[in-house]
């Protein structure tokens, strides 16, 4: 009974949410709910060093205000919410 | 808490909102209840009063939509966002959308109210027995026709409890069939169609035709999710199909296999290798009641709170036992002030059997006060037994029967209650009325008889006053009912015609009477009541009812006795 577990992922067909990187879902989430200004013309990798963005959301929801994009905040941001953002840019 | 830029709130305490699609994964009647639900949530701690219209514009405009359903703000498919909501202002500012592809329920598990069968519309009870086996899903076993029903207590074979689940073979909803059941098959551009069909939408939503032949009758409506319809993926509505291959392995259950949010889902075909049918299984959903509190709390103008526990923090958590954080109590108050005065409802008067007070009939004015005596009364006379009433009308929330000097009431939750004196509570009026009505916006209670009226605010009564006066014709003997029709109009029934009186004015409106039959077709033209109860049009003649729903058309003829009254 310990056979390892198949962890074969298959991309479903209509599946509306992606298999993102953490990344990819962190700058989805910053800017969806208003962490990061959308007119900002900063590249990818710029929003997850923003580690200003980060403290703010973690500040938001209640959570460790590390600044870094930590196991926790990214479980927060796979959690079910209210689409209304939390920052009015 | 926080508020919006600039506090933005509603300039009126009178907030209207209006419900303009259903979800199918739950009864409208239960949506019905959980927004009515989250709307109290506020009004019990502000001077906020929410009344709900069926047409025009409402404050609040609620609707259902999938991914990109016409605002900026496209949703997601399922979980992620559930739902969005605009702050106070005109247009779309003030209304709250909710995301069709989340799996709606109240929270833990599918809500399932069932219809027909013997248990009046009770909830699905999960598990239950039958024959021996137990059940957690609705089920077509010891049936031939393939609807698909369930226990309403744990033990059908001991209760013999039941009724129908929610099945497109049972009704449709919305559309243009008045809740008919889908017709299989049908053609739909040529096409047979053996079961519901997403073609021809871009919204994603299932419908089916109610006739044969959709392509020359044009009959559709939309199909009620089953509890084991599956959700989301491309398959939505369709249930699960047992077992099935998905590489190569053969799976008689849901599983999260080749998914790396361990998600459950299924095939809705036996092999999803050729096919790639998929969708996710029924979970325990989301409390429409919760999110739309929540929502809801953005359209009176709050933003969000960084409170965990709070109502209008962001992230879903699912409460078996709500109550508002009072962190949302000072943000709402901080916009709309505390609750003020009085409960609206006074206490019932205590029965004593001391010494039978016959209240003395105040003697009529334009205006007076009245002051509540106690008195006896015999509380064995049984309204179950009086074949037709005076006057039938919703107060308060509450349904009254009046008949000959006495009433009855039926509690929201079917409790009825009674019989109480009328001139215990409106000494003005004499033993015998007509009809009567609460206008909505002012809660004013008026009441007619013969060619009279008064009007109660509270304990005050205004009147008699001749029914004339409303400007209705002098040879007109009574009024027999009365309908609430919103924005301060009431249309006044008396057998064949009827008028629309404009409360705030106090006089009809130009351009009436009206034939009933030709605005109200298929009731009867002599009914004895007309009264709007739950947001339908009741004609009653002698013991029945017949139930007009919004669009005009009968849906339902029954028993006043029976699903009025409760007997």
């Amino acid at each position: 009974w310990c056979l390892p577990l198949k962890s074969v992922y298959v991309t479903f067909p209509g599946d509306v949410i992606k298999n993102m990187t953490n990344t990819q879902l962190a700058d989805e989430y910053l800017k969806r709910y208003g962490y990061i200004d959308v007119l900002q013309k900063s590249g990818l990798q710029a929003v997850v060093s923003n580690s200003k963005a980060l403290k703010k959301l973690q500040r938001q929801l209640g959570l460790k205000e590390t600044g870094s994009l930590d196991q926790t905040t990214v479980d927060a941001m796979k959690q079910p919410r209210c689409g209304v953002p939390d920052i009015r840019n | 808490y926080q508020t919006f830029t600039g506090d933005l709130k509603w300039d009126h305490n009178d907030v209207t909102y209006r419900i303009l699609n259903y979800s199918p994964d739950m009864d409208a009647s239960l949506i019905d209840d959980a927004f009515a639900r989250a709307f109290k949530v506020w009004s019990e701690v502000t001077p906020l009063k929410f009344t709900r219209l069926y047409d025009g514009t409402a404050d609040i405009m609620i609707s259902f939509g999938k991914a990109d359903h016409g605002d900026p703000y496209p949703f997601d498919g399922k979980d992620g966002l559930l739902a969005h909501a605009y702050p106070p202002g005109e247009g779309i500012q003030g209304d709250a959308h909710f995301d069709d592809d989340e799996y709606w329920t109240l929270g833990s598990g599918p809500a399932i109210q069932t219809r027909y069968g013997n248990a009046d519309g009770a909830m699905c009870h999960f598990p239950f027995l039958f024959e021996g086996t137990s059940y957690s899903t609705c089920t077509t076993e010891g049936r031939t026709d393939g609807l698909p029903w369930c226990a309403t207590t744990a033990d059908y074979d001991k209760d013999k409890k039941y009724g129908f689940c929610p099945s497109e073979l049972l009704f449709t909803f919305d559309g243009n069939s008045n809740e008919a059941p889908c017709v299989f098959p049908f053609v739909f551009l040529g096409q047979k169609y053996d079961s519901c069909t997403t073609d021809g939408r871009n919204d994603g939503y299932r419908w089916c035709a109610t006739t044969s032949n959709f392509d020359t009758d044009k009959k559709y409506g939309f199909c009620p999710n089953r509890d084991t319809a599956v959700i989301g993926g491309n398959s939505e509505g369709e249930p699960c199909q047992f077992p099935f291959t998905f590489l190569g392995t053969e799976y008689s259950s849901c599983t999260s296999e080749g998914r790396s949010d361990g998600k459950l889902w299924c095939a809705t075909t036996s092999n999803y290798d050729t096919d790639a049918k998929w969708g996710f299984c029924p979970d325990r959903g989301y409390s429409l009641f919760l999110v739309a509190a929540h929502e809801f709390g953005h359209a009176l103008g709050l933003d969000h709170s960084n409170i965990k526990d709070a109502l209008m923090y962001p992230m879903y958590k699912y409460i078996k036992d709500f109550s508002l954080h009072h962190d949302d109590i000072e943000g709402i108050q901080y916009l709309y002030g505390p609750k003020t005065g009085p409960d609206p409802t006074p206490p019932e008067p205590q029965f004593t059997t001391s010494s039978p007070i016959m209240p003395t009939k105040s003697t009529p004015s334009e205006k007076t006060t009245t002051v509540s005596t106690t008195v006896h009364v015999d509380p064995a006379q049984d309204a179950c037994q009086i074949k037709e009433f005076d006057a039938i009308t919703e107060i308060q929330k509450e349904l009254h029967f009046f008949k000959d000097g006495h009433y009855w009431k039926i509690s929201n939750k079917g409790e009825r209650k009674g019989p109480f004196l009328i001139s215990e509570k409106w000494p003005a009026l004499p033993a015998v009325i007509n009809t009567a009505f609460e206008d909505q916006l002012t809660k004013k209670i008026y009441f007619f008889a013969e060619k009279q009226f008064w009007v109660y605010t509270g304990n005050e009564v205004f009147g008699p006053r001749k029914i004339e006066k409303l400007g209705l014709p002098s040879n007109l003997d009574r009024v027999d009912g009365a309908v609430q029709r919103g924005k301060g109009k009431v249309l006044l029934f008396n057998g064949e015609n009827f008028w629309r009186l404009d409360v705030k004015s106090q006089m009809i409106d130009r351009g009436y009477p009206r034939f009933t039959d030709s605005v109200f077709g298929g009731v009867p033209i002599d009914s004895h009541d007309v009264f709007l109860y739950k947001g339908f049009f009741y004609f009653c003649r002698e013991n029945f009812y017949w139930r007009m729903n919004a669009r005009r058309q009968v849906d339902r003829v029954g028993y006043v006795k029976y699903d009025l009254l409760k007997c």
